[in-house]
């Protein structure tokens, strides 16, 4: 059987943030991977990991790249633009 | 939890099964999926009908890698199966290189799978409560299903509670409802358009949001007041004093209301023993008369304001409060001292709330969100919905 592959690079993290929201979809596109700018990288994975209940570091550390690899549910965890919060 | 933005205008709601899985019989298959959307009848009227054939609300099929949807499955583990929210059509597809299981460790269990994928199928997200069946991540086999507050409280709020006597066909223990309780109305007042400063704002175990202001209350729409409001605090809240000064309700599901040195516990809008008690006795090391207080999403603990110092309280160690506390206030950096009212908003976010202004907070950065109109904002039109008011306070945070 196929198996995914575990999270374990820079460009595989960037493609798991952008399958899930935390980057744009652009990053998906392994021709501009590598573009994302320092700020929009951390905060993207300060978004995730405050999401998943992670310590919020900002770095793409072990326990990061771990709760990435867990099996999980296709759809996006950022659907939308950020305003989909309620109106306030 | 967390809304797309879309539901379905019926509550009788169809599906199908177009493709089976290769590793399980059709008719187990068929009892699993009916279990998995039966999750979703046991706390509102959705009823959910299975066809064999013609058109239907959601249509579900057991696939392998790129199946028609741009959205390629990527083999065993990983991403396990997605679905459509409504007004994407609600379809609900699963990767068939999994193994898929029932009632059993091993693989990867249907059930719960499918339970999770008929959410967003019924216009739910991802919540960031790990125990919510609507958390992204599979959580592995789980003999004994429950379905967390987070996600009954997102349901209702899609498709309210269930007032009809439809028993799903799966089993769980009948719910145990609470009487709904009607208190009598008190006409809507302008008043808080023109004084917005409040005395305390917290949700209510079912998601409800409420602003306490003297003796009445308000009942929050996700961006006004609802209507019939504002309304006694001691019609609905029995033996529950006006102006109380800070209140939370904590993941025991009860409330906790404090006013100068005393205390009051609730279960819904009942009191929840002999109450009051004194602050001290309850919830040692936190001072009395309070300005504010709140459990914070970030690390589920409970934090109280008072003048320039907040104080940290977790029930779970001894003491409750650190010798470090209390600490600054400006810790939460650009948020003000002598608060009204602080809240985790079911938005996922935190709020503070200071006369009639009301300040969002960051979490990961710790610090006042950044957005346009600037914070603090003019809690009258973001909260109450007063309509000829300003939206934002014309002047840029520092």
């Amino acid at each position: 059987a196929v198996q995914s592959a575990p999270v374990s690079t820079t460009s595989q993290a960037e493609i798991y943030l952008s399958q899930f929201g935390y980057l744009p979809a652009s990053a998906r596109n392994p021709a501009s991977s590598g573009l994302q700018d320092k700020h929009t990288w951390v905060s993207a994975i300060e978004e995730f990991q405050n999401f998943a209940g992670l310590n919020v570091t900002g770095e793409l550390d072990e326990e990061t790249m771990k709760l990435m690899s867990l099996p999980r549910c296709g759809v996006r965890d950022r659907v939308g633009s950020s305003d989909t919060r309620s109106k306030r | 939890y967390a809304l797309q933005g879309s539901r379905w205008r019926v509550k009788n709601l169809t599906y199908k099964i177009s493709k089976y899985p290769k590793r399980l019989k059709r008719v187990d298959v068929d009892a699993e999926i009916a279990r998995a959307f039966a999750v979703w009848s046991e706390d509102t009227d959705l009823t959910f009908t299975r066809k064999t054939s013609g058109p239907v609300h959601i249509e579900i099929k057991f696939v392998e890698s790129e199946h028609g949807d741009g959205d390629a499955f990527d083999g065993q583990g990983g991403t396990l199966a997605h679905a459509f929210f409504p007004v994407f059509g609600g379809d609900a597809h699963f990767d068939d290189a999994e193994l898929w299981t029932i009632g059993s460790p091993r693989g990867t269990n249907l059930f719960q799978v499918a339970a999770h994928e008929f959410g967003h199928s019924l216009g739910l997200s991802h919540s960031d409560q790990s125990s919510a069946l609507m958390a992204p991540f599979y959580r592995g086999f789980e003999p004994v299903f429950k379905l967390d507050e987070d996600d009954k409280a997102a349901i209702q709020s899609l498709y309210g509670r269930k007032t009809n006597q439809y028993t799903p066909t799966n089993v769980y223990p009948p719910s145990t409802q609470r009487p709904s309780y009607t208190p009598p109305k008190v006409p809507l007042d302008g008043s808080v358009c023109k004084d917005s400063k409040v005395d305390t704002i917290f949700n209510s175990e079912n998601g409800d949001t409420f602003a306490f202001k003297g003796d009445k209350y308000y009942k929050l729409t996700t961006d006004s007041v609802e209507e019939g409001y504002p309304k006694l605090i001691s019609k609905n809240w029995p033996g529950l004093p006006a102006n109380i000064d800070a209140a939370f309700t904590y993941k025991n599901g009860k409330t906790y209301f404090f006013k100068g040195t005393q205390y009051w516990r609730y279960h819904g809008s009942q009191m929840d023993g002999a109450y009051p008690k004194e602050i001290s006795e309850g919830f040692t090391g936190i001072p009395d008369h309070l300005d504010a207080a709140m459990v914070w999403g970030g690390n589920g603990k409970i934090y109280f304001f008072k003048g320039s110092k907040f104080w940290r309280f977790d029930p779970a160690k001894k003491p409750p409060v650190k010798a470090s506390y209390p600490k600054p206030i400006s810790n939460w950096e650009g948020v003000p001292n002598n608060l009204d009212a602080a809240l985790r908003y079911t938005n996922g976010y935190t709020y503070f709330f200071k006369g009639d202004k009301y300040y969002r907070f960051h979490d990961a950065r710790f610090a006042v969100d950044t957005a346009t109109p600037p914070f603090p904002r003019p809690t009258a039109h973001w909260w109450f919905g007063c309509k000829n008011t300003p939206s934002s306070t014309g002047f840029r945070r520092r």
